[in-house]
Order: C-alpha cells, then structure tokens, then sequence
C-alpha cells in the first residue's frame, strides 16, 4: 500500500520543498522506492533535483490535463523519480477549474504508476488553491513542514480547516501525520515557544528531531543535489534521517 | 503625485510582508502620509500590523468586487493606514477571472483615496496570479525583496518577464526601483555571492543597505508593531530606515 504524503502549507518559505527532497533522499538511502511530485508552478523541488524547469517539454501540467501520461513525463534524477513542474502548471489551476472533479486530477494521474513506489512525496505551493487541493485529495497523509516563527504558526490552523474540507468533500481518509519543524534555531526563545505553542493549539503530533538552520541546506539546491549528497555528515542531514526512519512505512531498516 | 511601491516576488517567505511593514513604518516616522495594501488572502501584514483578519467583517475583497469603498473598509493601525486583507480574497482570484479589465480592479479601488497619500506600498502574495497582477498594474513602481538564497534568486527570471507582460498589457509606464536584500546573513559566501549575483544577472539596482537577520524582526509580528516599534534600535530597525530614505519620493528629512 503505497504511502502517499502531501507536505503543505500556504505560508511561503517554510521549507516545503527542502521537506520533500531531503526525505526523498533519506527514504532512498534506506531502500524504498520514492516518488516526488512537483506541484508548484515555481518548479523549485524539480530545479533543486537537478532538472531544469525552463527547458522541459512536458511537465506534471499536461499529466494534470490527461495530455500526457505520468510515465511519459517523469524524471529520474540522483536516483529519484520527479514528476516534474515547470510554470505551464500555473494554467492548470484556471484549466482545471471549468472541469467536474478537478480535485482528482493528480489522483487520476497517479494511478497506473502508484504500486511501483513505497512513498510518493508531493510539494504543494504556498497557497490553498487548487492545485494543494490536488495534493491533498491525492494524498493519504499530511506533513505539516513549521518554520518556528509567528507568522507560520498562523496559518496552521487555516490549513487544518482547508484539510477538513478535503476529508469532507473529495478524501475522506485523509490524516494529519504531524508537523516538522524547519530550519529550526534553537537558540531563540521564539522558535522553542512556538513549536511548543503549535502542538498544543492543534493537538497536533511533533515529529522529532526538529531540522536544524544551516547554510548547508541553503547550498544544496544550487548543486542540483538533496542536502545528504551535498553535507551528508551535517545536523541537518541526519536530522531528515531519523525524519525518515519515523515516516518509513517499511519499518525502519537500522 | 502619489508613489505606489508593489512589493513583489513569488518566491515564499523572503520578507514581502517584513519589508512592507517595516518601510511603511519608517516612512511614517519620516512624516509621510503612508497606505499599506495588504493584496495576500493569508493576510500575514493585517496581522504584523495589529489587526485580526479572522474578526474582520468587511476587506480589500469587497473592495474589489466593488462591493464596498476603500475608504470604507480602511483600518488605522498604530498610525499605518491598512486596506487589510481576510481568507476572503482567496475568492477574489476567481470572481475577477471572468470580469473584463479583472486587472485594474485595485487601480479602481485606490483612485478616490490616492491623493491622501505620498506613498502607497502594496503587499504582494507569493504567485504571479491575478492578485499580484492587480499590485502591479496598480503600482508606479516594483521592489523586489530577495533572501540571499539560489531557489529566491531563480525566480527573479519570471518576476521580470511579469513585469515585462504587464508594461506590455496594462501598465506601460511600470519601473523596476530596485532590489532589497533580505534577512541578509553576511557571514555566509551564499548570501554574499548571490547578491552580488543577482545585480549582474539581471541589471538590477541593488537597494542599500542590506536587512540583517535578526530574531527581533522575526518577533515583532506576534507583538501587531513593527520591528521599528519592537526593536527601535536594532541593526535592522535602522536599515530599513536607510532604506526608507532612499526610496523617500519627498526627499530625506535628515
Ligand atoms: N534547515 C535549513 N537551514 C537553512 N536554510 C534552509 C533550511 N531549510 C530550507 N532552507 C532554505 O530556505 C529557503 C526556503 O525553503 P524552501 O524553498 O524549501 O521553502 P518552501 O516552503 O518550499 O517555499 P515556497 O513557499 O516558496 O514553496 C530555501 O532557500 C532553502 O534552501
Ligand atoms: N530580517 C529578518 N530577520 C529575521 N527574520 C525575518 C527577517 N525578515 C523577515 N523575517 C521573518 O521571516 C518570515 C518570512 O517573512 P515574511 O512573512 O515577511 O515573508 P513573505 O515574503 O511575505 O512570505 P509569504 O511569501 O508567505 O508572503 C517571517 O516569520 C518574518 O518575521
Ligand atoms: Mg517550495
Ligand atoms: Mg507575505
């Protein structure tokens, strides 16, 4: 059964994308099949796997609009499958609009390749449009990546209610797996206090260890590469392996 | 002749909402009369600002659907003058969808009160979508906040063929003012390089100085002030106090 988890949230910069290509990476180290998909018009997740969103032919868009199979599009990047995005994906949410059961557009096109991976990984954009809706009703499980600063936790609570309107509406076996706190300084009394404020207010579950803020992470994309390939001995890499080991839905491997 | 800054980048989290607060405020101790658009659904500045999006009965999406007047539905903040933003203007994006000159609704919208202000500055969501189509057709000029990180510097390619549609289609006489360097952290080659990148790229003005990264900027909004309120003598207080002077339309006071 394979496991399908979308990371959202519509606060910018939370590090949605990192979130996906380092557990990505760290879920390949142990052995699993995974798949990424990039669902943002942006195409960071595809650029920072090595792609090159600017000079794609098909993306995920034309999958999205029954044009082109998954199968035909995906990438396989460092070893990773992507879906990949590129900024036609932006007319997607205005296609899929004026079409009856747009929210299971991904889901649709996920289907004839889902049983070749253990975890599929989907990168929302931060927004709760209709492409997120894509992600949420494709997906089996939540990751909820946090930055711990005020303005992400706000938006925590919208997101759990964009989330109930899914599990209402178009996937009614939807979960919350937890939240993962990102780029995480530990020195700050902020950051402590609002991880500890976010799983309170929510009664959400906090996955451990918290991710630490290094610029090593911020240098991974511009090689093309996830963090474990670029600083494989960093916190922040053996942060996002333990991540993993707790979301391995083979059961841990160490 | 009132400026009207559009502060814009897709890019998510790299200080849009930071900057348009913290300039706003500066420019007010400067004297001049100050409007803040806030054009996100997330309505992340209604919030720095004080206000609570969630309570809000009226906002700037029954100002565009030309249900209500600016000046109706404007809050007065610690002095800052808000056009504030609600979950609402989610729907702002599909209802203008299929109105003719969908476009020019904020410019609509600000005409009978623009003649109040020296400077307008409107705070941009995190997509090239219609919303911030509407901040740029608004607006006389562009700023351009960029986090010192590849994935915020890619995405300036795209920001400025936006641009490029938008004096080509509904705002010829749009400028780009500059770039602001964000939550700068001068001790990594990263932010070094990719600043010094960007300028050159892209013939950009770089906007002196840089915003240190600082905890105090990052704790203000949880306090509805600004770090000029939080943190007054901060190093990043006063940067955008610098930065405000330059970009002051009504010359420096000092
Ligand atoms: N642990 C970390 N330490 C330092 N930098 C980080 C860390 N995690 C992510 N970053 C950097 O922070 C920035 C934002 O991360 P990222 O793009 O993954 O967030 P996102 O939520 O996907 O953003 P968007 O909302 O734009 O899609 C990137 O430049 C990324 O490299
Ligand atoms: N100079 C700084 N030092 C430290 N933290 C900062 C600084 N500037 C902004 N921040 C913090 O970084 C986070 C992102 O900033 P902000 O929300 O202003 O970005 P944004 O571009 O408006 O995001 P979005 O794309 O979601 O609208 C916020 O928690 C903010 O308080
Ligand atoms: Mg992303
Ligand atoms: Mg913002």
């Amino acid at each position: 059964m394979t496991e399908i988890l979308a990371v959202a949230n519509q606060k910018g910069g939370v590090a949605k994308t990192t979130t996906v290509h380092s557990l990505g990476a760290a879920l390949l180290e142990r052995g699993r099949r995974v798949l990424m998909v990039d669902l943002d018009p942006q195409g960071c997740l595809t650029y920072s796997a090595g792609g090159d969103p600017d000079k794609l032919e098909a993306s995920l868009h034309d999958v999205l609009l029954a044009r082109a199979s998954a199968a035909e599009v995906l990438l396989t990047l460092d070893g990773l499958d992507v879906l990949p995005a590129t900024i036609d994906l932006a007319g997607a949410e205005v296609h899929l609009l004026t079409r009856p059961g747009r929210e299971h557009a991904l889901s649709r096109a996920l289907d004839p390749i889902r049983s070749r991976y253990d975890v599929i990984l989907i990168d929302c954009p931060p927004s709760l449009g209709t492409l997120t809706i894509n992600g949420l009703t494709a997906a089996t499980k939540v990751l909820i990546p946090l930055q711990c600063e005020t303005l992400s936790h706000r938006g925590v609570g919208q997101l759990l209610e964009t989330i109930g309107d899914v599990r209402s509406f178009t996937n009614a076996n939807l979960e919350v797996l937890g939240v993962i706190a990102t780029m995480y300084d530990s020195r700050t009394r902020l950051a402590q206090a609002t991880l500890a404020g976010v799983g309170e207010a929510y009664g959400l579950r906090v996955l451990e260890p918290p991710v630490p803020k290094s610029v090593r992470v911020a240098e991974a994309p511009g090689r093309g590469v996830s963090v474990l390939r670029h600083a494989p001995r960093s916190g922040s890499a053996d942060a996002y392996r333990a991540l993993a080991a707790a979301i391995d839905p083979v059961g841990s491997t160490t």
